[in-house]
């Protein structure tokens, strides 16, 4: 544990919290993306299934738990308690364009050839990727309201601290995951323009 | 060492 991955787990959890209380307190999933936060249940489903195969540490558990808890609810919000406020018709994006492709991926690249770790595989690459329906409905409907765009910083910034908190652990430590570490790099890269319009116009983007 | 199974982060 070192400070960019701990931040970088904080930020996550800031992301999740951020965009589950939003919908709940305005009532309202307008302008979220269900098909990324389906994707985003699905990216925590296969990569925390080693919850049942082995333990890491409390820390660890815990926060498996309650990032997999919080996605679920989310969707539960967006497609069930408040189903009447979702913006179905501009979340056009094809889920199975991403995950089918991706699935394959997983099969031909990882570390070890086994269902657990090509689930994993599998999460890692999804992640990467998970966002673009929430991007592409932005720059479909040509705007986000502020807390929507809070959220995509944190989310975005996680796995940017994470790059940090990879460089770190191979110096230190000499661990490296490449299949993460690109992974990694694709999916802060697909935040770069997001960001670049979070800085600079700041808040609520409107295109 | 490089990558060791399981994986320890989120």
């Amino acid at each position: 544990m070192n400070i960019f991955r701990l931040t970088g787990d904080l930020s996550h959890l800031a992301a999740i919290i951020i965009l589950l209380l939003k919908i709940w307190k305005t009532r309202s999933c307008a302008g979220i993306s269900g098909k990324s936060q389906i994707l985003f249940a699905l990216v925590f489903t296969t990569r925390y299934l080693d919850l049942l195969t082995s333990f890491i540490s409390l820390y660890n558990t815990t926060m498996k738990v309650i990032y997999i808890g919080c996605a679920y609810a989310t969707v539960y919000l967006i497609y069930m308690k408040f189903k009447a406020t979702y913006d179905g018709n501009h979340d056009s994006f094809r889920m199975e364009f991403l995950v089918v492709p991706v699935g394959g991926l997983a099969c031909l690249v990882n570390h070890d050839f086994s269902f657990l770790e090509i689930l994993w595989t599998f999460s890692i690459y999804l992640e990467s990727v998970a966002i673009l329906p929430q991007l592409f409905m932005i720059s479909k409907t040509g705007e986000a309201e502020t807390i929507t765009t809070h959220y995509l910083f944190f989310l975005g910034l996680y796995r940017a601290l994470y790059l940090f908190n990879w460089i770190w652990r191979f110096y230190f430590e000499g661990f490296f995951d490449m299949i993460a570490i690109v992974a990694g790099m694709v999916q802060t890269i697909l935040y770069c323009d997001f960001f670049y319009l979070y800085v600079t116009k700041g808040q609520g983007i409107s295109l | 060492h490089a990558l060791q199974l399981p994986h320890d982060e989120l």
